[in-house]
C-alpha cells in the first residue's frame, strides 16, 4: 500500500 | 493603506467557499501587485494558493505590504450579508486590527459596512518551485468534479494516468474497481467542454480523493480545469480567474509501495 507524503518533503519553507 | 473595490461580491464569495474547509486562518497578503494567500491544510498534505492581482480590482490601492490574518469562518458569515451582484470594496489601515468590507448595491443605495477582527497569524510560507510539468491535462471542471466525487463512492485513492493515449482515473475499493478515461477533445461550438492533454512523457501517480473532492469546491469559479503532473511531485489543480488571477492547489502525492 502507498503512503500519503506531505508538502514539507518537496517545497521548501521559505 | 488598502482600498480594493471587486465589481462582483461572488467571486470573493466563490474564492473563500472554495478553501475554507481545506484552511481555516489564513493570511491574505496585500502589496500593490494584489492579494495573495498561501495556506497548508493541518495534515500539510494539501496547500491552497490564491492570487487576486490587482487588475481584478477597481480601483486597487496598496501602498505597502500588509498581511491581513483572517479566520475564514468570521470572514463567511460576513461575505453571507452581500449579494452576489454586491460592488465588495476591502479597506485597511496600514497595521490593522480589522479589515472592513462594504458592499454595495448597484441597483439601489443600500450600502452595508462590515469590520472583522483581524488576528495575528504565524503562517509557514513553503517556495514552491517552478516545476516544468511532463503533463498537462485542460478540462471542464464539472467533469472533473464527477469523477471524483464518482470515484470516491468506490475508494479513498485514485491513480492518474496519463499517456499518449489519454488520462486515464482509476481506482479500486472494497466493492469493485473503476475508471474513466478522458482523450484530447475539441468542441469548437462549445470550447469550454474542450480536453487538452499535453504529455512530454507518461505520468502515473496516486491522490487522495478525499482532497480532491475538497478542491472541486472551486468548479463554480471556472468552466475549465488544468492538472498539472509529474512523477513523484505534487499534483497542481488550478482554477484559472480573470486578469491572470488564480485559485490553486497543491496536493501531495501517495508514494511508496
Amino acid at each position: 500500500p502507498k503512503s500519503q507524503a506531505t508538502l514539507g518533503k518537496f517545497f521548501g519553507t521559505q | 493603506m488598502l482600498e480594493a473595490r471587486l465589481e462582483q461580491a461572488n467571486l470573493l464569495k466563490k474564492v473563500v467557499d472554495a478553501i475554507k474547509d481545506l484552511v481555516q486562518d489564513c493570511n491574505f497578503d496585500c502589496n500593490d501587485s494584489g492579494i495573495a494567500l498561501q495556506a497548508m491544510d493541518n495534515s500539510h498534505v494539501a496547500l491552497v494558493s490564491m492570487m487576486l492581482k490587482s487588475e481584478s480590482f477597481s480601483p486597487f490601492r496598496c501602498d505597502r505590504n500588509i498581511a491581513l490574518g483572517i479566520n475564514l469562518t468570521s470572514l463567511t458569515k460576513v461575505l453571507r450579508c452581500a449579494a452576489n451582484e454586491d460592488i465588495l470594496t476591502l479597506k485597511a489601515e496600514d497595521a490593522p486590527d480589522v479589515v472592513n468590507l462594504v458592499f454595495e448595491s448597484a441597483e439601489s443605495d443600500r450600502l452595508s459596512e462590515y469590520d472583522i477582527k483581524l488576528m495575528d497569524i504565524d503562517q509557514e510560507h513553503l517556495g514552491i518551485p517552478e516545476t516544468e510539468y511532463a503533463a498537462t491535462i485542460s478540462m471542464p471542471s464539472a467533469e472533473f468534479q464527477k469523477i471524483c466525487r464518482d470515484l470516491m463512492a468506490l475508494s479513498e485513492s485514485v491513480s492518474i494516468e496519463c499517456t499518449k493515449e489519454g488520462v486515464k482515473f482509476a481506482c479500486s475499493g472494497d466493492i469493485g474497481s473503476g475508471s474513466v478515461t478522458l482523450r484530447s477533445h475539441t468542441n469548437v461550438e462549445k470550447p469550454q467542454l474542450n480536453v487538452e492533454i499535453d504529455l512530454s512523457e507518461p505520468v502515473a501517480l496516486t491522490f487522495s480523493l478525499k482532497y480532491l473532492v475538497n478542491f472541486c469546491k472551486a468548479s463554480g469559479l471556472s468552466e475549465q480545469v488544468r492538472l498539472c503532473l509529474s512523477n513523484e511531485v505534487p499534483l497542481l489543480v488550478e482554477y484559472a480567474l480573470s486578469n491572470n488571477s488564480y485559485l490553486r492547489f497543491y496536493l501531495a502525492p501517495k508514494i511508496g509501495d
